[in-house]
């Protein structure tokens, strides 16, 4: 099982270290504000109560053994910035930090972070292209260029099966599930013969310039 | 165009109030902090100085007009229930609210909110399903039990075609895309004729209990 260690409980620290132990991960919980360790040593395998910025306390706690250790420190940064140094030298294989400004993430991605964790931010302009283009029910970016779209389906495309549409071919996008609306949304997973109608929601994937692309259509 | 009101420019709402105007949609900002309005009113269309719990100065912002009204305001519960009230008094047609608590999400819909956004929620809930189990290398919940993962392929998948695996029979999922690692991660849409190799990683979809399925065969 995955052993993880959660440095700092902010919101986020905290869903995660309780999801994290629901999904049968081994975690340890520190925190050096007593009432938060209070709060979570009952949901996880261990809770300990450290400051972050300690080195001796960090290499007390031999977290080279973990399999990750996230820093989710709050308000500044000199204080993430510190400790993800500290696990760096101490041979922590993987170290995820939250950041709290985008300077924030370049520096902790400097000194050797592995993997930055910036909730607001992502969130954020993910909620953006939601609102941005309401045809788009959903917009999920997947890196490197390439996105999952949930939207409502052209008008071109009502009554033809998925084959007659030759997708992939004609769009460059790929239609990986269909939600049905009067099914409270439920997804489907079509056949090449389902044919499309006003009531379903296309879940598509491709490269953002052709998901935009076929956008542009929809205006 | 979209027209969308931002109400108090915490980190996430400020990331989204950019991204939006970046996207080509009006937006109009508002926070009682003047340094924040300084900050941002060169990138969106208009920039208000005002309290979003006074009744009045909302009625007076008209945005009842807008396509999306968003209530990102921080520490304290209550500002945002009063102002998610008011706006849904005034007639605004859809309420988006930043919750700070899973009581807070609650007590938002329970008075009309339309959408809530819970960036600390949803990053740790995603980021601890990737960490419990490395062999996904990502994973995203689509909502209504179906999520998205990106996972290594199993050893009895290799050297064998996407058509020959016969995917949605055999494990209920759909195999939507491939990234290469040798190339970047770069994401391709595979044809049937797709020869799984060591160096792929499946980009998948399916029901979170199919994809659970699939998982329990990795160990
Ligand atoms: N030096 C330190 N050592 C250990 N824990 C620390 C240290 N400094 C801060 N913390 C802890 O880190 C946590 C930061 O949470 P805080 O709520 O301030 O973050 P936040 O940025 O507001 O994030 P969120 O929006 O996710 O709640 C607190 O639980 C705090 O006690
Ligand atoms: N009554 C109010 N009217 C207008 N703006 C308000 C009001 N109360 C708070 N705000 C603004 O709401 C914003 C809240 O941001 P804050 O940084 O406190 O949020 P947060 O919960 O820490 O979120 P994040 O983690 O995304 O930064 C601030 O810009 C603040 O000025």
């Amino acid at each position: 099982m995955a052993q993880i260690a959660i440095i700092g409980l902010s919101s986020f620290g905290y869903f995660l270290a309780q999801r994290l132990s629901e999904l049968g991960s081994e975690v340890l919980a520190v925190d050096n504000n007593r009432e938060r360790i209070d709060k979570i040593k009952n949901f996880v395998a261990k809770a300990v109560i450290a400051d972050a910025t300690d080195r001796k306390a960090l290499e007390r706690l031999e977290l080279e053994e973990m399999d990750t250790v996230v820093i989710s420190l709050g308000e500044d940064i000199e204080s993430s910035i510190l400790a993800a140094f500290y696990l760096k030298e101490l041979g922590v294989k993987k170290v995820v930090a939250k950041a709290l400004s985008e300077d924030h993430a370049r520096i902790l991605e400097l000194i050797g972070v592995d993997q930055i964790a910036f909730p607001e931010r992502d969130s954020g302009y993910r909620l953006a292209i939601s609102l941005n283009q309401p045809e788009i029910v959903e917009y999920i970016p997947l890196g490197k260029g390439v996105s999952l779209v949930e939207m409502n389906p052209l008008k071109e495309m009502i009554g033809k099966t998925i084959r007659e549409l030759d997708f992939r071919k004609k769009y460059h996008c790929q239609i990986v599930a269909i939600r049905l609306k009067k099914e409270g949304e439920k997804v489907i997973l079509p056949e090449p013969d389902f044919v499309i109608d006003n009531d379903n929601i296309l879940v598509m994937m491709g490269r953002n310039e052709d998901l935009e692309n076929l956008q542009k259509h929809t205006r």
